[in-house]
């Protein structure tokens, strides 16, 4: 799951 | 990016700068507890290695590094600049008692096992605990000064508003990260947890805050 290993948060 | 977000980033920015004011302007870190401090250090740090590999927006990166070195400036004017007003002996919380159950946790819960993931990881959950320090040398002080008040209710609400950003982009987005919501809950308790740990803790106004 790649999108969600991408934090796009702080 | 939503509104939630923002304002929630924005409440951890304001609680960190009133931290950091609060030591320049009153040449004090008294009632700060540096352990406190040095966790949040390692949580930015180990969280925001992927300033090196991963593009997100100018907004995101250009936070990151604000929290990496505003972190750094603290850890700085407690542990150097301003050492001599540094109460270690009421900084007496064992970190040890945190980093080891989050690095273990970070070991065995985690997105996937790769460096930094399992440091994106560590950071999440240690990020979580990290006040804790903090709010024990407050309890056994028994006094609490007012930019301290104002700085656990921003860094309390930051994530408390973190997990209604969480619950719109599952609705929005079908975007949700479960240990990120699972620390987030727990770190927003701890908060909760805290102000009821600390009520009956006496206001003081510290004598240098009353100067202009």
């Amino acid at each position: 799951d790649q999108d969600q290993l991408t934090h796009d948060e702080l | 990016m939503n509104i939630f977000r923002f304002a929630a980033d924005l409440l951890h920015v304001f609680a960190i700068a009133t931290l950091l004011l609060k030591i320049w302007n009153t040449r004090s870190c008294a009632g700060i507890s540096g352990k406190s401090q040095i966790l949040f250090g390692l949580v930015y740090v180990t969280r925001y290695l992927d300033l090196f590999t991963t593009y997100v927006s100018l907004y995101n990166s250009v936070m990151k590094v604000f929290f990496v070195v505003t972190s750094a400036v603290a850890i700085f004017l407690i542990y150097v600049q301003y050492k001599k007003t540094y109460e270690h002996d009421l900084d007496l919380f064992r970190i040890e008692l945190l980093l080891l159950p989050c690095a273990m946790l970070s070991l065995v819960i985690n997105h996937e096992d790769i460096v930094l993931e399992v440091l994106w990881t560590f950071s999440t959950y240690l990020e979580s605990v990290a006040i804790i320090p903090q709010l024990f040398m407050v309890k056994k002080s028994g006094g609490i000064e007012k930019f301290m008040i104002r700085y656990l209710i921003a860094f309390g609400s930051y994530r408390a508003i973190y997990l209604i950003n969480w619950a719109y982009r599952y609705i929005m987005e079908s975007h949700y990260d479960l240990i990120a919501i699972f620390a987030g809950i727990l770190q927003t308790i701890i908060y909760i947890l805290g102000f009821f740990l600390l009520r009956g803790v006496k206001v003081v106004v510290s004598d240098k805050e009353e100067e202009p």
